[in-house]
């Protein structure tokens, strides 16, 4: 059952696929578990699609967890929000709307091989497990990977550097996988949203570059209320603004991506904490970073259900 | 212990760079070194003002802060052994299982 699952500690990706199936099997009302691809090792790539089912067409929302393998609070704030939607569906208003008006897509790991190695060998993996004959280096970065300026500022070209973008956009299978997803369905996703560790900010569009996006006013005023709700449980400050100025620049960003491709609430959450622990964030941390979080999801998601 | 006590002894190290020449300087000592930057993703976002978290290896890390000091260069130690804080941050039911 969902009680008998810890959602406060970090789990392997075996665990968490476990948990997948489980969900699948015994919440089919909500739940509905699907593979886009498999990735370069050959794992599958694991969808939750949540929300209730309609015989028309409804808009979705997409939430992906885990692009960076050593971010491991993305894949728990994931799986945390998954238990909070079916758990509270009947008991809190706002998530039932939540529920019935949109879907949920949501990926707990998009980074499977990349985890599963962080998991077992290297804690501070980042980037893929992918590998090319010709270089001595594994991996690219799953985040520099995108087809929006790709491999301009914020990118290497050298495969051993973390932010290697790779030898051609969408070269990753899982980055195609998504991408294939998502351009299929552009014009019912209204919201694209991606988590990340460490920073406490809350990004929108652009990163490639430093420009107002044309639906800044809209976004800008979801970003102001996500963080004050976020920081409303806690008192944890986030720093929210586009992402080239607020944090750095860096082009063939997912989220540009999404953005470009028509998705016009793009955000990428960096979670806790600010470097006390970096990706060390403790297990005794889990429950306030997702519960902060979820305060802000849910502010973001009832943002976008009322038409700005 | 924890990925076979591989961690014992790293450190993870801010640096924030004041200057243009700072911020130089410490490309070139990241580069010497072979880092693992935690922030940000990549040496060539580091500016003047940018903070800079590194991990450095238990070995590499005296002859670092050797260089920071002769460069003169601020910095603060955030966690002093990585093993250490692996270890603390996880349920001893979590490390147990997976061991």
């Amino acid at each position: 059952s969902l009680g008998d699952y810890s959602y406060e500690v970090y789990h392997s990706l075996e665990e968490i696929q476990n948990w997948m199936h489980h969900l699948n099997k015994t919440h089919s009302g909500l739940i509905h578990m699907f593979s886009i691809g498999k990735s370069y090792e050959g794992r599958s790539l694991f969808i939750l699609k949540l929300g209730k089912r309609s015989r028309h067409h409804k808009r979705a929302v997409w939430i992906d967890c885990g692009i960076h393998a050593r971010e491991w609070i993305g894949p728990a704030f994931c799986q945390w929000f998954v238990k909070e939607a079916l758990q509270t569906y009947r008991s809190d208003p706002a998530m039932r709307r939540m529920l019935n008006h949109l879907y949920f897509y949501i990926m707990p790991v998009f980074n499977v091989d990349g985890y599963h190695f962080s998991w077992t060998s290297d804690r501070f993996w980042r980037k893929t497990r992918s590998r090319n004959s010709r270089f001595r280096c594994h991996g690219v970065d799953a985040n520099r990977n995108w087809k929006v300026k790709w491999c301009d500022e914020g990118a290497s070209l050298y495969p051993c550097d973390d932010t290697y973008c790779g030898p051609f956009p969408e070269s990753e299978p899982e980055v195609k996988a998504v991408a294939h997803f998502l351009r299929k369905r552009r014009k019912y996703i209204s919201a694209y949203l991606s988590f990340h560790a460490y920073a406490q900010m809350l990004l929108y569009p652009y990163s490639y570059k430093y420009a107002t996006i044309p639906n800044f006013s809209c976004v800008e005023s979801a970003a102001y209320d996500a963080v004050n709700a976020l920081q409303s449980a806690y008192g944890v400050r986030y720093r929210y603004g586009p992402a080239s100025s607020t944090l750095y620049v860096s082009s063939g960003s997912s989220m540009d991506w999404a953005y470009k491709t028509g998705i016009p609430y793009a955000f990428a959450f960096e979670l806790r904490d600010t470097g006390h622990f970096g990706f060390l964030l403790p297990e005794s941390l889990i429950k306030p970073t997702c519960m902060e979080t979820m305060l802000a999801v849910k502010n973001i998601t009832l943002h976008l259900l009322k038409k700005c | 212990y924890l990925y076979n006590n591989r961690y014992a002894g790293d450190k993870v190290i801010r640096l924030i760079p004041e200057t243009k020449r700072e911020a130089h300087v410490l490309k070139d000592i990241y580069h010497q070194f072979k880092v693992d930057l935690w922030q940000p993703s990549g040496i060539s976002s580091i500016s003047e003002g940018t903070v800079t978290d590194v991990h450095v290896s238990r070995n590499s890390s005296q002859n670092l802060l050797t260089s920071l000091q002769q460069a003169n260069i601020q910095y603060e130690i955030l966690i002093s052994d990585l093993q250490e804080a692996l270890e603390k941050g996880n349920s001893w039911r979590s490390n147990r299982n997976r061991r």
